[in-house]
């Protein structure tokens, strides 16, 4: 564990802690993607296949189980608690994701380390992750009027892969044969997906103004 | 290096 893997993980568990108060507290996911929350499921129960058969430590057990258990219970309020679900708007939430799902399995298919179940699964996470944020992005580009919150969520959701892009440099130096391709591109693709908002929100923090994204 | 050394990471 390195300062840039523990920052990563800190900021990536305030971005869910961020948007389960905004659901919890405000009752409203006005603004929130359920594509995005469904695809983020998915890469969680991807990824961590292997909670009940490797035990790693404590840390990362109970961070998996915040993960899993985040993602899937923002799933279920967006999608059956009986005031949430009244502020999504899924007219506006229409990118067609498994559009996603298809081509990152393919690639995981082809472009993987080893064969196994396991491994395809967890490189589909990786693929997936990169592109989980594509709904999110398009609805924000379609509803204009970003709060506070989930401007704050989807920030901090991107922050915290650029942390473990620095994470990886840092391993690279300080373990030998530390290197994975795979790993580095989906992260840095992933990134650079947060590029404009990453922008534009630093721009309304400076001037001080309420986040818009361009049309 | 397999991925293995990546199964720490989250």
């Amino acid at each position: 564990m390195n300062i840039f893997r523990l920052a990563g993980d800190m900021t990536h568990l305030a971005s869910v802690l961020v948007l389960l108060l905004k659901i919890h507290t405000i009752k409203s996911c006005a603004g929130v993607s359920l594509k995005t929350q469904e695809l983020y499921a998915l890469v969680f129960a991807t990824r961590y296949l292997d909670i009940v058969t490797d035990f790693i430590s404590v840390y990362n057990t109970v961070m998996k189980l915040i993960f899993l258990g985040s993602s899937f219970s923002i799933v279920w309020y967006i999608r059956h608690h009986r005031v949430v679900r009244r502020s999504y708007d899924k007219d506006q939430d229409t990118f067609r994701h498994y559009l996603l799902m298809i081509p990152c399995m393919l690639l995981a298919l082809f472009v993987h380390e080893k064969f196994t179940f396991k491994e395809v699964m967890w490189t589909f996470s990786l693929y997936l992750e990169a592109v989980a944020i594509l709904p999110q992005l398009v609805l924000l580009q379609r509803t204009r009027n970003i709060d506070n919150l989930t401007g704050q969520y989807v920030f901090l959701l991107g922050a915290y892969r650029g942390l473990y892009i620095f994470n990886w440099i840092y391993r690279y130096f300080t373990e030998p044969h530390f290197v994975h391709w795979i790993t580095w591109i989906a992260g840095v693709v992933q990134t650079l997906l947060y590029a404009d908002f990453f922008y534009y929100y630093f721009e309304s923090w400076k001037n001080n103004v309420r986040l818009q994204l361009p049309a | 290096s397999s991925n293995q050394d990546l199964k720490d990471e989250l």
